[in-house]
């Protein structure tokens, strides 16, 4: 591995081909091994990786300081098809529920066969109760009443599930921004978070899936997805530099422990082990 | 789009009038980067450029009299002939019981592709196809399959416990207890790095005898498309692949990885949610596609 010392063109043709196979990308590599090149003098091996994680580092967003707590705190979850937001919500709601929080699930994606089922069989494991309604009910009006419910039992944290859509069908992204008016309405003094699920394994089209869930409806955070896969989800680091959004979790597995908080250390760390 | 790139390349490429080593190898590393942009894995695109560069510098595309034309068509000819040259079908057993094992990663769209390639089955050959409800660890899956066979006119085996290979195994006998024709098994999505799964499949595959272990990948796979479909080939032996999610704005470039590394062809792909969002795989459609 000549990143460990070598000709400069060497190191550098090693890191781009480490960074496209993770999912970087062409446009995020380039901007990276660009900095490399200018900022690379000395070729002691320990400079070289450093170097190249504190240029990562600061071209990512990364989470800021948590605002000052608010009494309600909404969590909108979407993304494209099978990305893992259902199983997200339930880790996301245990998480919330062992902090010691009063947690509400809204099961909104009433599109999917048997997504009010699989959602059910989560929030019991989280030992959260849900609102919803049935496969076919307008998704909007079971966050309408989520909202009520939320506000009327003294909830701290709400999080919401939504049918996956692929960023490319209108009509679907426009029913989600009227889902996120819905929230911006019902709930205007809770801190509201628009959580954009991408999934590990994605390549590329993470970028054009992340600017316009932008478009319509806000990013506020990504959750990363299966990172215990092969991939390296390079991509949502490309996304999260670009668009200038935050990484703050990763899924790490199909058990309702495996969320994290994200790490750009740990996992820059990883990348690069 | 990688055809839009392509097409820009190809300008360039007509612009220069003759064809000469220097402006060959140009014109492949704009190649090299279109498809890299497309999602084509990094090594596969490595080994894709050596191979289009040896024909597009052997005597045939330099002494050509429309050299342009050539060249053009080496790129388009070599990646079709990895994605397949023409369509490929189902291996369907003719008189007994065809076995198709549907397999992937995490939400890669099984389950879905599972009742569409029931339809499929029951309207262009005509047989009877019985759903197998072998995913026993997602909550709610077997009550998907349920739902979703039964909107659409199938029926399904399944059991309330049970190890998925018993469950297969109990639903060939009820298959050949009543007629039914193609067997159509959904598995649980796992990782091709979980040992323990992987084998769960090996041996289901030992005594099943499907006629196909179909490799279901989602068209906006990156670059671990390689490595998912050589793990699954590998380790289980995959007969054909079916990219799900063609109706997004993905390229696709996981299909040529995929074909590349395992030498399995891309049969099927998905085109929506609904159930006849399914069609079959055109070579030239996709390396259009790819390279635009
Ligand atoms: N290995 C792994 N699998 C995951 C992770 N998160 C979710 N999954 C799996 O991914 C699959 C899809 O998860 P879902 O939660 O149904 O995904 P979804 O985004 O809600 O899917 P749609 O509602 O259909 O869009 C399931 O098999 C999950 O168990 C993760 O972090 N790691
Ligand atoms: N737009 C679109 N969505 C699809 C397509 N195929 C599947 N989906 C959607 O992708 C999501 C995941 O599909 P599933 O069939 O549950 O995937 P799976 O592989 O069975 O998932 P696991 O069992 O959790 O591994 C669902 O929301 C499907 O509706 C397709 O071709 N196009
Ligand atoms: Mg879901
Ligand atoms: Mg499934």
């Amino acid at each position: 591995n000549s990143i460990f010392g070598g000709k400069k063109e060497e190191v550098l043709s090693e890191i781009e081909e480490l960074l496209i196979t993770a999912d970087f990308g062409l446009e995020f590599t380039s901007e990276i091994t660009g900095a490399m090149d200018n900022k690379m003098s000395s070729f002691e091996k320990d400079d070289h990786i450093r170097l190249l994680k504190d240029i990562i580092r600061e071209r990512m967003t990364l989470a800021s300081l948590p605002e000052p707590p608010t009494e309600l705190n909404a969590h909108l979850i979407f993304g494209v098809n099978g990305t893992g937001k259902t199983t997200t919500v339930g880790k996301l709601a245990y998480k919330l529920k062992k902090e010691g929080k009063n947690v509400l699930i809204a099961a909104a994606d009433t599109y999917r066969d048997a997504a009010i089922e699989q959602l059910l069989v989560w929030s019991k494991r989280a030992a959260v109760p849900v609102i919803r309604q049935f496969q076919g009910s307008d998704a909007g009006a079971v966050v309408y009443d989520a909202c009520d419910a939320a506000l009327g039992r003294r909830v701290d944290d709400l999080v919401i599930d939504t049918a996956g859509r692929l960023h490319n069908k209108e009509m679907l992204m426009e029913e989600l921004v009227k889902i996120g008016r819905i929230l911006d309405k019902k709930l205007p003094d809770a801190q509201r978070f628009k959580l954009l699920v991408i999934d590990a394994t994605t390549g590329q089209n993470g970028l054009s899936q992340a600017s316009l869930f932008n478009e319509y409806v806000g990013v506020d955070g990504i959750i990363l997805t299966k990172l215990d896969s092969s991939a390296k989800g390079g991509i949502a680091c490309a996304v999260s530099g670009k668009l200038q959004i935050p990484i703050l979790y990763a899924g790490t597995g199909e058990k309702v422990v495996d969320l994290i908080n994200f790490d750009v250390d740990k996992y820059l760390d990883m990348l690069f082990s | 789009s990688l055809s839009n790139r392509l097409s820009e390349i190809m300008k360039k490429v007509r612009g220069w009038g003759s064809l000469n080593e220097k402006n060959i190898r140009d014109g492949l590393r704009d190649i090299k980067l279109a498809l890299l942009e497309a999602d084509v894995n990094y090594k596969v695109v490595k080994g894709f450029i050596d191979g289009a560069t040896e024909s597009a510098l052997g005597e045939q595309v330099l002494n050509s009299i429309t050299p342009v034309q050539q060249f053009t068509k080496v790129v388009y000819d070599y990646l079709v002939k990895i994605l397949g040259e023409e369509d490929h079908d189902l291996k369907i057993s003719f008189g007994g019981i065809s076995v198709f094992m549907l397999v992937g990663l995490q939400g890669s769209g099984k389950t879905t592709t599972a009742v569409k390639l029931a339809h499929y089955v029951q309207k262009n050959y005509n047989k009877k196809p019985l759903l197998i409800a072998a995913d026993v660890y997602r909550p709610a899956a077997v009550k998907q399959l349920e739902l979703l066979s039964e909107k659409n006119g199938f029926s399904i085996y399944k059991e309330d416990n049970g190890k998925p290979v018993d469950i297969c195994l109990s639903g060939l006998k009820f298959a050949r207890e009543n007629s039914y024709q193609v067997l159509i098994i959904d598995t649980a999505g796992r990782l091709e790095i979980d040992e323990k799964m992987m084998n769960e499949l090996i041996e289901m595959k030992n005594r099943m005898k499907p006629h196909e272990v179909i490799l279901i990948a989602d068209a906006a796979t990156g670059q671990v498309a390689v490595s998912v479909a050589q793990g699954f080939n590998e380790k289980l032996g995959i007969t054909g692949i079916f990219l799900s999610r063609m109706d997004s704005d993905a390229r696709g470039g996981a299909a040529l990885s995929m074909s590349y590394i395992t030498g399995r062809y891309i049969k099927f792909i998905g085109t929506g949610e609904k159930i006849p969002d399914f069609e079959k795989f055109y070579p030239s459609r996709i390396a259009s596609r790819i390279l635009n």
